[in-house]
């Protein structure tokens, strides 16, 4: 089973 | 005032396509330098960056930077009133609360305009990182759109495996299991039908087909597509948009719960 990331996970709020 | 006239809308006709599955509204910087949107789909799973230089303009007046919230399905409903043949000007004043687009026919014998209301949006700008990526491959754009047609017959999820050997498309469900190879291509051959695969590591990822499918609503913009991997970190698949800007999604992966 594989969880979907988010993008937000990634790149940072600037 | 900001003036920018293209005079072929037929390729904002198209960038609108391109990001109308993914994105409700966005906002649009515009600047000396030119036109930038970045904006996540509502998900956050996946994040679209449009850049459209001024120099790529037939015309273009950025007099102080604006930032314009837009309904997308409003821009898509007017843009789908203009012919392919128009040219279109987009036009707004200093501290908007509208734009206007105006389509006019080659021999200027129809002009239309179209004012559409900005929205105020609470922007979140990301900072994408500086990434070398350890394959980069360099694609038909029709070619991948078919791939992610196909194979999303038979899972919600694609694996692209990158290796020297080539590309691999996978999709694996209750149906059964799908697998696409690309192999590169000589390099004598045609550029667009070119696959070229520059690759420092091997790389495996898996992703949702249902982002991928949206991605490929761009493949009108150019005749290539680039996707850039690295391990555990966001997938870039990026179109040209002719002499003027690219178009790029980004889009987290899936993992192992």
């Amino acid at each position: 089973k594989m969880a979907q990331r988010t993008i937000t996970s990634f790149f940072t709020r600037t | 005032m900001f003036e920018a006239r293209l005079v072929q809308s037929v390729i904002l006709k198209k960038v609108l396509e391109a990001i109308k599955d993914l994105l409700t509204e966005a906002t649009f910087e515009c600047s000396d330098c030119g036109i930038q949107l970045q904006a996540m789909d509502n998900a956050h799973v996946s994040l679209v960056s449009l850049n459209l230089r001024s120099d790529g303009f037939d015309k273009y007046r950025c007099d102080r930077n604006l930032s314009m919230g837009m309904s997308v399905p409003c821009m898509s409903k007017i843009l789908r009133c203009a012919s392919s043949e128009d040219t279109v000007t987009l036009r707004a004043w200093d501290n908007p609360d509208t734009i206007v687009f105006v389509f006019e026919s080659p021999n200027r014998d129809k002009i239309s305009e179209y004012e559409m209301k900005l929205i105020n949006l609470d922007q979140e700008h990301l900072g994408i990182p500086e990434t070398l990526y350890s394959c980069v491959v360099k694609m038909p754009s029709q070619e991948f759109a078919r791939i992610c047609r196909d194979l999303s017959q038979f899972g919600d999820a694609m694996t692209i495996a990158c290796s020297k050997e080539g590309i691999k498309f996978s999709a694996a469900g209750d149906y059964g299991t799908a697998n696409v190879k690309l192999a590169q291509t000589a390099e004598t051959e045609n550029q667009e039908e070119a696959v070229v695969v520059e690759m420092k590591e091997p790389v495996k990822l898996t992703f949702s087909c249902r982002y991928l499918n949206s991605f490929v609503k761009a493949t009108p913009l150019c005749a290539q597509v680039q996707l850039s991997m690295s391990a555990e970190v966001p997938l870039v698949c990026e179109y040209q948009i002719g002499e003027i800007g690219h178009i790029r999604y980004y889009l987290a992966p899936k993992i192992d719960d």
